[in-house]
């Protein structure tokens, strides 16, 4: 704002040494004065940005991890009608560019968020616009997957925030140092999530015969979706051998979801939450980031048990595809006011549910 | 965005004997396709 002042300033000094035959002259050089302004400010942000994020990296390799610090910054997110901001996003991004600034507009999208743009499947000039360039599909065999088949594979391009394995009554993910969220909030309730009572541990702390895990080995494909069970997470602790990664993904990665496994999908629950940023300083400053923020949970069975894939969408990458279920739309405004952890749900095939191979394309993540 | 997985993999009880182990390091950059991790027979 200094700057557009001086430009004022500047301007009215010009004015009124020609005797105020410059003023038409003055505004017309407010219009590109005020862009060069804007354009310096999201440069200073994005350059201030980069530096905070490489000052957590450093550290990270230091050994000091991060800490849950909420701040007024995260207050206020709370205040803004963020599912609006991100569907006017989504609009913009969607507005059709001539072919010429094409390569020029995702080039410097590219050089901004590292994306390599070799691996497209297109020519860019065939991309309409942003948000297209953004959920392109890459050539065939830019990434190959992993035949090993006692390895589970990653579904997405992303960084690793976390991963092991679950256990202890509650079942906590860790989502900074000094806050945790429940898994069975992530998930729905209505979760399928493998859980044995306090009361069904031996001494040793394992599982007692009768567990979901035997009954698993005995069955695994046969299981019962019709019914499911509300159980005190509190009280409860998960089966030996449940996992958890927490990727994430940024805004240059490619953003399509494949099957980890071969598995089947039961079930699609879809929480439409808020959409707050996701990014490293968003985990330390919103408290129940992933729980809060609007996300699609597809659950199932893969030869060794149960699998969950949530997909959390963020303000600017808000919306959630899915290629298994084409109809399914979401960050629409909402038509009833729900509550966070109320979900939509559906079946897939009821009993028998969707098969899908290891590297199959599952959902996808677009823009707004 | 973020994508949370969580799933069962092997682990030792009683006769069984393989075990589940992640390939990967927090903050590693991953790619689709690329094991996350493995078991093996032990």
């Amino acid at each position: 704002s200094s700057f557009i002042k001086k430009l004022q300033t500047a301007t009215q000094a010009r004015a009124s040494f020609n005797g105020g035959s410059g003023s038409s002259r003055g505004d017309s050089f407010l219009v590109p004065g005020a862009t060069v302004a804007t354009l310096l400010m999201l440069g200073v942000l994005h350059a201030r940005r980069m530096y905070d994020d490489k000052k957590v990296e450093e550290a990270r390799e230091r050994g000091i991890e991060s800490e849950f610090q909420p701040d007024f910054k995260a207050s206020v997110l709370r205040l803004l009608p963020l599912r609006s901001i991100s569907r006017c996003w989504g609009y913009l991004t969607s507005v059709e560019m001539p072919v010429w600034l094409r390569p020029y507009v995702y080039r410097a999208w590219a050089r901004a968020f590292h994306s390599k743009l070799e691996e497209a499947a297109l020519p860019l000039n065939k991309y309409a616009n942003l948000r297209e360039f953004f959920v392109r599909a890459l050539k065939e065999g830019c990434r190959p997957i992993d035949p090993d088949p006692q390895c589970l594979v990653s579904p997405v391009d992303g960084t690793i925030l976390r991963f092991g394995e679950l256990k202890g009554p509650g079942v906590m993910i860790e989502q900074v140092k000094g806050f945790s969220y429940s898994v069975a909030s992530l998930l729905g309730a209505s979760s399928f999530l493998p859980m044995v009572a306090e009361g069904d541990m031996d001494e040793d702390g394992d599982e007692a015969e009768n567990t979901p895990m035997d009954k698993r080995k005995k069955s695994w494909w046969r299981i019962s979706l019709s019914s499911p069970k509300v159980r005190d997470s509190v009280s409860s602790r998960p089966v030996k051998g449940l996992f958890y990664c927490v990727i994430y993904l940024k805004p240059g990665d490619y953003h399509h979801i494949h099957s980890p496994v071969d598995w089947k999908i039961f079930i699609r629950r879809h929480f439409s939450g808020n959409l707050y940023p996701v990014n490293e300083r968003a985990t330390r400053t919103i408290r129940n980031l992933y729980i809060e923020n609007e996300r699609v949970v597809l659950e199932g069975l893969w030869q060794e048990g149960f699998m969950a894939i949530a997909a959390i969408g963020a303000i600017n990458i808000g919306s959630i595809e899915l290629p298994i279920e084409p109809e399914f739309r979401s960050n629409l405004p909402r038509k009833k006011l729900l509550h966070p952890e109320t979900a939509e749900e559906r079946l897939y095939e009821p009993g028998i549910g969707m098969t899908l191979r290891k590297g199959d394309e599952i959902a996808a993540f677009n823009m707004g | 965005s973020t994508v949370v997985m969580v799933f069962q993999a092997p682990v030792i009880i009683g006769d069984s004997s393989s075990e589940f182990k992640f390939s990967i390091k927090r903050g590693d950059k991953i790619r689709v396709g690329e094991a996350l991790g493995r078991w093996r027979e032990q």
